[in-house]
């Protein structure tokens, strides 16, 4: 629907609209590499939706905390300047629940977030000490 | 910024852009006059125009509200999660979630909080997918409009630098644009979520 503003939204559909297909991935706040947790194979498909888990990956995921998620949890904390614990951690799954555009963050295996960042480098060398400075 | 695998952008015979909208959703002017604004913060920086059309199968950019699989295998979830998506250039295929709750006033409604509505502001989602339709990927910049999320409770319209340096090495730079962006802040904000906090999409 097309409201003009948030208060001409019905109540009803506000209700409904708290409820976010991804909140079920809060429950797996905590885990980490090496548990097995029912439903944990979603979190996967998600993060393969995203490009954060090759889609040459066949799919048929386990519910195993494994390399592929560790990996992909990661990828996930640098792209979003998270601390990089590979752990499911309260921000990192709060980030994940987040609403988003369906476009992937990472292609082939190779997260392009960054990749525009220029590289400045400036040099000024006059009489006194040689300063250099690099902005990134 | 980012762009996508090769740098696929609209070529130098395809600068003057057509978009129309899907017929079937018989949007309200008021509802296209969202998506005109956001086309025009993109042309302030590139010398591309856009222009509406009404012939929507061979317009250039065909934006469509849908629900569910719509048949380009990218199905939508509902409301929030998936909000919408577009595609690199020159497909100029721009989706979005039509089950979501979308705020259509220019300056972002009424101050109440959107993240109390689950309300998503339709021109920042607007903004953000035109990117990707001239070929940009997401931005690691928290306050970019090419960052994969955006706090609901914000109005975010405004071209960063860091948008405009991306979509300006795609396109060069539109003669007329007097280089006046909004510079990324240094202090980022994070955003934790729901539960009186700032909700992103």
């Amino acid at each position: 629907g097309f409201y003009p503003n948030s208060s001409a939204i019905p109540p009803d559909l506000r209700r409904n609209a708290t409820g976010n297909v991804w909140n079920s991935f809060l429950n797996f706040t905590g885990c980490h590499a090496g548990m097995k947790v029912d439903g944990l194979y979603k979190l996967k498909q998600y993060f393969k939706h995203f490009g954060y888990i090759p889609e040459t990956h066949a799919g048929n995921f386990t519910d195993d905390f494994d390399d592929i998620l560790k990996n992909a949890v990661e990828m996930y904390q640098r792209n979003f300047q998270l601390n990089v614990t590979g752990e499911l951690d309260d921000l990192t799954l709060n980030h994940v629940v987040i609403p988003r555009c369906g476009v992937a963050d990472v292609v082939n295996g190779t997260s392009t977030m960054h990749s525009g960042r220029r590289t400045y480098e400036v040099s000024f060398a006059g009489r006194g000490p040689r300063f250099h400075a690099v902005k990134r | 910024y980012s762009f996508f695998p090769g740098q696929p952008r609209w070529p130098e015979s395809r600068r003057d852009l057509t978009y129309a909208f899907e017929p079937r959703n018989a949007l309200t002017d008021e509802v296209k006059s969202v998506f005109e604004r956001a086309f025009v913060r993109w042309g302030e920086v590139i010398p591309l125009t856009f222009t509406r059309s009404e012939t929507f199968s061979t317009s250039d950019i065909r934006i469509g509200f849908y629900s569910g699989e719509h048949g380009d295998g990218e199905p939508f979830d509902g409301v929030m999660g998936t909000l919408a998506h577009a595609f690199s250039p020159p497909n100029g295929n721009f989706h979005l979630d039509e089950e979501e709750n979308w705020i259509v006033s220019g300056d972002g409604g009424d101050g109440r909080s959107l993240s109390e509505t689950s309300a998503i502001h339709l021109e920042s989602v607007a903004v953000h997918e035109i990117g990707h339709v001239l070929g940009l990927g997401h931005s690691s910049v928290q306050d970019s409009i090419m960052y994969p999320t955006i706090t609901t409770g914000r109005r975010k319209v405004d071209l960063t630098s860091d948008d405009v340096e991306g979509v300006q090495y795609l396109y060069g730079a539109n003669p007329n644009f007097n280089g006046s962006t909004t510079p990324p802040t240094s202090t980022q904000q994070r955003d934790t979520g729901d539960s009186g906090a700032a909700c992103r999409l």
